[in-house]
């Protein structure tokens, strides 16, 4: 019917590239990644150091979770805190090697992964909607 | 190699009951449904009538852009403005007779679709994260 196999296409075809994605700096204030995120209209983008390794993910929720305070929204923590204080740095990476198959187990939970060289440096991101693309021209073009 | 067919396998079998889909109401102010989002972890919502009509989706992105005053963040308006205000109500919806392949090229787009029936009233979600286990499940379990 099909001789579809994920685990024989490398990420590196259909990964989207480095340079259009969007990310903020570890030193970057909440509101800064804030806008950040409203601007690009992004839930969640990667968070690079000085040197462009991947450190992590912050998300909207990251950031709106800290401006609920006992009472009320409050929005002077958005200056004091920093995205490395709230960003998620346990998530898994892959390598542009690795088969679209090791990436759909990863993309079951996330809804993107973020692709880096030995050096931890971000090459790209691979997104479930573009698994879902290759997915549907594989059995429906 | 495999007889997976997608066209073949209903929506229902997989879907997420509207029992535990989170929502809000039409109604509901902006502050109201921001708590919602950040409460329950979603990045959005269905927003559903007092009869329990699909009516549209909301998401963290349209309210946190209402927030966005000429200078600063003003909190204010999330008072003022309801769901119905800035929820997007285009979106496409499924029936649980449909098939996983018709949920597979909306999903390519929207992150969830919601199920409804003849009357409108929604029965479920259906996400990525469950037609991605379905096919992993389907390849490589
Ligand atoms: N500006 C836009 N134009 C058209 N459709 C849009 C869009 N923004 C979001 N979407 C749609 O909404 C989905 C969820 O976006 P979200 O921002 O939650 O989640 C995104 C975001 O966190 C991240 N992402 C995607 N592209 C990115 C980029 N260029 N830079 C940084 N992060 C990106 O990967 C996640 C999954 O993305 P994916 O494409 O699978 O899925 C996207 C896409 O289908
Ligand atoms: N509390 C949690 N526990 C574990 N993982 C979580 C989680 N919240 C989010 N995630 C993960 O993040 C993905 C994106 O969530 P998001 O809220 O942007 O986007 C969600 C949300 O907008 C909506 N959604 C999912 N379940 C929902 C529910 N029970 N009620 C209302 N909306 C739901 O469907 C979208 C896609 O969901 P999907 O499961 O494919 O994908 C989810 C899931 O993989």
């Amino acid at each position: 019917l099909s001789n579809f196999d994920l685990s024989s296409i490398p990420v590196k075809d259909s990964m989207i590239d480095a340079e259009i994605v969007a990310h903020v700096q570890l030193q970057n204030p909440l509101e800064h990644a804030l806008l950040v995120l409203t601007k690009t209209g992004y839930n969640a983008v990667p968070v690079l150091d000085l040197e462009s390794k991947f450190c992590g993910i912050i998300s909207k929720s990251n950031i709106v979770e800290e401006m609920f305070g006992i009472e009320q929204i409050e929005v002077s923590r958005l200056h004091e805190k920093k995205v490395e204080d709230v960003m998620e740095s346990d998530v898994p990476t892959i390598t542009e090697q690795d088969s679209l198959e090791k990436a759909l187990h990863i993309l079951i939970n996330y809804s993107f992964v973020c692709v880096v060289d030995e050096e931890e440096k971000m090459q790209g991101i691979y997104t479930r909607r573009e698994i879902l693309k290759q997915i549907r021209n594989e059995f429906y073009r």
